[in-house]
């Protein structure tokens, strides 16, 4: 997985 | 960001100022459940682990800090306050939260995008998200008589997570490789647990009656 695109929602 | 997981933010922010508001202004928590409040405040403080190593954008930066802010504001005030504390209904308030978290916390150590400690605590406070309004529905049963502002804090609260869902479905549409099962299944839980609530607080708001739910 792309950890940055993973996490960009609250 | 797209318009779905705007709406779904300015909605939890909405919520989030309800409460704010009720407990400034009627400087009381009655009907409010300080397990709830806690719950939320870990789900925060262990999915925002990266709030300053990982800079999205100033937007994702300052409602991370306000989500985490004002939740222990909260519970602080929950504790603290002479005035807001006395008015807790400790003995109605009674859910054994602390099962909830550790029964999420063994399921993220097992179910996890990886098993790193950024993504377990992720994991983790995604599922507790999901069941932590439930002490809150409990106590709000148990009380019967639910006052506006709660009432529209947990209606508003559990508006979010069902934007979020149109969000999640949304980037599936729009983004290549965009999968988020762990947070949608979540979701769907999180916002199935309201279905209840929302249908007696249609009832309420169709009869233009007081918000009562069936004990």
């Amino acid at each position: 997985i792309d950890a940055e695109h993973h996490h960009d929602e609250l | 960001m797209n318009i779905f997981r705007f709406a779904g933010d300015m909605t939890h922010l909405i919520s989030v100022l309800v409460l704010l508001l009720k407990i400034y202004a009627t400087k009381s928590c009655s009907g409010i459940s300080l397990k709830t409040q806690e719950l939320y405040a870990l789900v925060f403080l262990s999915r925002y682990l990266d709030l300053f190593t990982n800079y999205i954008s100033l937007y994702n930066t300052l409602m991370k800090l306000v989500f985490i802010g004002s939740s222990l504001a909260i519970v602080w005030c929950m504790r603290m306050h002479h005035a807001v504390k006395r008015s807790y209904d400790k003995e109605v308030d009674t859910f054994r939260h602390y099962y909830l978290v550790l029964a999420c916390f063994v399921l993220a150590t097992l179910v996890n995008e990886q098993f790193t400690l950024r993504e377990v605590c992720w994991a983790f406070s995604i599922y507790l998200e999901a069941v932590a309004i439930l002490p809150q529905l409990v106590l709000l049963q148990r009380s019967g008589n639910v006052d506006n502002l709660t009432g529209q804090y947990v209606f508003f609260l559990g508006a979010y997570r069902a934007f979020y869902i149109l969000n999640w479905i949304y980037r599936y549409f729009t983004e290549q490789y965009f999968t988020r099962w762990i947070a949608c299944i979540a979701g769907i839980v999180q916002t199935a647990l309201y279905a209840d609530f929302f249908y007696y607080y249609f009832i309420s708001w169709k009869n233009n009656a007081k918000l009562q739910l069936p004990a």
